[in-house]
């Protein structure tokens, strides 16, 4: 099983809901 | 609103008599004249170029002023009770990779590592057995009034099993319930259970169950402890379910970034839009009942470049997604074809040995500029992460003589 580590999530909104069961990704600046 | 302010403006004008007396009912309704602001002065019929250039600004900042409201309402940022957001940083400060936020855990200031690769939140406690130096004073129950002991015949405890994969123990004195955690990477946390009150951000919990570490060890660099954002009913998630609606979402800023991402908690992931965010894709959550706590995602596609990775590996396999594992790990046939696209793109750059994990470097000292193919990772329903330009190399060696591709295989396929 892979991993998507935290190295590559940089500078991207990751959005999690358990709730409708999905997770979401957007271009973002964090900083 | 808008109807008010007109009136309101009227009223301010000069002369008593431009004030509307014109109004009458019809069918039960009352009708009131409207006339333009500027009626009464005249200067509707008889602008200066600057008097119209006045209005024309005007109406613009109301426009903007419009705009803005509607914009701030629409991304959260004017928050309401069940959103919060706190700020999330690099733990290269506290000698990690991974990324920390500050908490208040039974009145004291905590920072923990972002993990939602597990679920039980723990810090390390006084008295401790076995703890990492940490620059914050150990979290001491005995002093914290509000702090409770979880027993271990409890509920709470019983649900240790599914939470960490080690059941709840009684404790030396039979009514502690102890806990074990063992990570991936070899690290550790052993306590108890307690529970004590838990401000996040601008939101309190009460009763907020945690793991008080009492030997711990590993890869937590110099982090009080360890904030658990799995799916279990232990995890910080769960247990704020009621209040952020099992909700939440991060944006990791690059190691050397001085200012903060966020955390933010709660919110509704279909109306939610991010201030500076592009449009959000969805990808769902994959169902693996063997693996209920991880978030399990479907990996359809890789591209290098704009190059689609050719690989029958796609699609088959669940992706666990995690922001406690630093560098991505694929499947060997998938790293392979991304390994060999990648070296076609950036070829003519000298190679360089690995290091540990991480078998494609390069030597760049002698370049001011490089270009660096693009990387993007897609997900079942069209889902899709680019990798920021800051996560496709990672930097061994600060004067650029070894830098490698950020990615990693697995051992096999099946691992």
């Amino acid at each position: 099983i892979g991993i998507i580590g935290n190295y590559q999530q940089k500078n991207t909104r990751v959005i999690y809901d358990i709730k409708q069961s999905q997770v979401g990704f957007a271009k973002e600046t964090c900083s | 609103r808008l109807q008010l302010k007109t009136l309101q403006r009227t009223h301010q004008s000069n002369s008593p008599s431009c004030y509307s007396q014109k109004s009458k009912s019809e069918n039960g309704a009352t009708i009131l004249e409207m006339q333009h602001k500027d009626y009464c002065s005249g200067s509707v019929t008889n602008m200066s170029r600057n008097h119209q250039k006045q209005v024309i600004t005007d109406d613009d900042i109301r426009v903007r002023s419009i705009q803005d409201s509607i914009k701030n309402i629409i991304s959260g940022k004017i928050e309401t009770s069940s959103q919060n957001n706190i700020p999330i940083s690099s733990g290269v400060k506290l000698h990690s990779l991974n990324y920390i936020v500050t908490v208040t855990l039974g009145g004291r200031n905590t920072t923990v590592i972002v993990d939602t690769g597990s679920d039980l939140t723990w810090i390390q406690c006084q008295p401790c057995r076995l703890c990492y130096n940490q620059p914050e004073p150990l979290f001491n129950p005995s002093v914290s009034p509000t702090y409770r002991k979880v027993i271990c015949n409890s509920s709470v405890c019983q649900t240790l099993q599914s939470a960490t994969g080690n059941s709840g123990s009684c404790g030396n004195d039979l009514q502690d319930c102890s806990y074990v955690v063992n990570y991936g990477d070899g690290s550790y946390t052993r306590g108890e259970l307690g529970q004590d009150h838990l401000v996040l951000g601008s939101t309190s919990v009460e009763n907020f169950v945690f793991g008080c570490g009492r030997n711990n060890k590993g890869l937590f660099g110099l982090a009080s402890g360890l904030m658990g954002l799995g799916r279990s009913d232990l995890s910080l998630i769960s247990q704020t379910f009621e209040t952020f609606g099992g909700v939440f979402s991060y944006c990791l800023p690059s190691a050397e970034a001085k200012s903060s991402g966020s955390l933010v908690l709660g919110g509704d992931s279909n109306t939610t839009i991010f201030k500076n965010s592009t449009p959000i894709s969805y990808t769902r959550m994959l169902a693996n009942p063997q693996l209920v706590t991880f978030y399990f995602l479907n990996l359809t596609g890789v591209t290098i470049g704009g190059v689609a990775i050719q690989d029958s590996a796609f699609g088959k396999t669940g992706m666990i997604i995690d922001s406690g594992t630093v560098i991505t790990r694929l499947p060997p046939t998938i790293y392979k074809a991304v390994k060999a696209e990648f070296l076609k793109q950036f070829s003519g750059y000298p190679f360089k040995q690995g290091v540990s994990i991480l078998d494609t470097c390069f030597d760049l000292s002698a370049y001011e500029e490089v270009s660096i193919p693009t990387v993007k990772m897609q997900f079942e329903g069209g889902a899709e992460m680019e990798v920021d330009v800051t996560g496709v190399l990672f930097i061994v060696k600060s004067d650029a003589s070894q830098v490698c591709l950020a990615l990693a295989s697995l051992q096999y396929d099946d691992e």
